[in-house]
């Protein structure tokens, strides 16, 4: 599972 | 951040400036929809509510408040100051058909059931579909001003350097997102036939004009 902190593109 | 993302993010802000440009210097925005527009705001809005809660970087911060800023400002100029030259009998797109939709498969089909992650990925399904109604627009009237041509072409190299940099980064870093990828190959696809025409056309000095 991915947070939300991970996006780390545009 | 590698090469391809970095383009990628800079074709991303020139089709921006370039559209917002184009309406301010020559006082319209006709051949422009306003349907499209709207949803790229809707996209930015529910993915950079992050900025909140997340820090990734001043580049990060700033490039998300620049494309907030620039989406709202389009906007205005066509809703609000250039109103009256906007093409809303030919921007006739139902948006709602590709909002209800994008939200549902957010819902479904999430990193986790998160109120921000599932906004998050809203925005990434609504995305790879916003540029419908601009494609619309132009096959209703036929034909696209160079300009609009090249803020199109801008706009989906934007996301073609994006599948490269996912590339690179499931190699160097053996970071991917799914989620991203998928919807991110979907929207550049989205662009191909637009693709071959502006190379076919636009850039041989030709307008951008579909066989009737």
């Amino acid at each position: 599972m991915k947070k939300n902190s991970n996006h780390d593109e545009l | 951040m590698n090469i391809f993302r970095l383009l990628g993010d800079l074709s991303h802000l020139l089709a921006i400036i370039i559209l917002l440009v184009k309406i301010w210097k020559t006082r319209s925005c006709a051949g422009i929809s306003g349907k499209s527009q709207i949803l790229f705001a809707v996209v930015y809005t529910s993915r950079y509510l992050d900025l909140i809660n997340a820090f990734i970087s001043p580049y990060n911060t700033i490039m998300k408040i620049v494309f907030l800023a620039a989406s709202y400002g389009t906007i205005y100029l066509m809703y609000m100051k250039f109103k009256a030259t906007y093409d809303v009998n030919h921007d006739t797109f139902r948006i709602e058909f590709l909002i209800a939709p994008a939200a549902v498969l957010a819902l479904i089909v999430n990193h986790a059931f998160e109120p921000l992650e599932i906004l998050w990925t809203f925005s990434i399904y609504l995305e790879s579909v916003a540029i419908l109604p601009q494609l619309f627009l132009v096959s209703k009237t036929g034909e696209a001003e160079s300009i609009t041509s090249h803020y199109l072409f801008m706009l989906g190299s934007y996301r073609a350097l994006y599948i490269f940099n996912w590339i690179y980064r499931y190699y160097a870093e053996n970071h991917y997102d799914l989620i991203a990828i998928v919807a991110g190959i979907v929207q550049t696809v989205l662009y191909c036939d637009f693709f071959y025409l502006y190379i076919t056309k636009v850039l041989k000095g030709k307008k951008l004009q579909l066989p009737a």
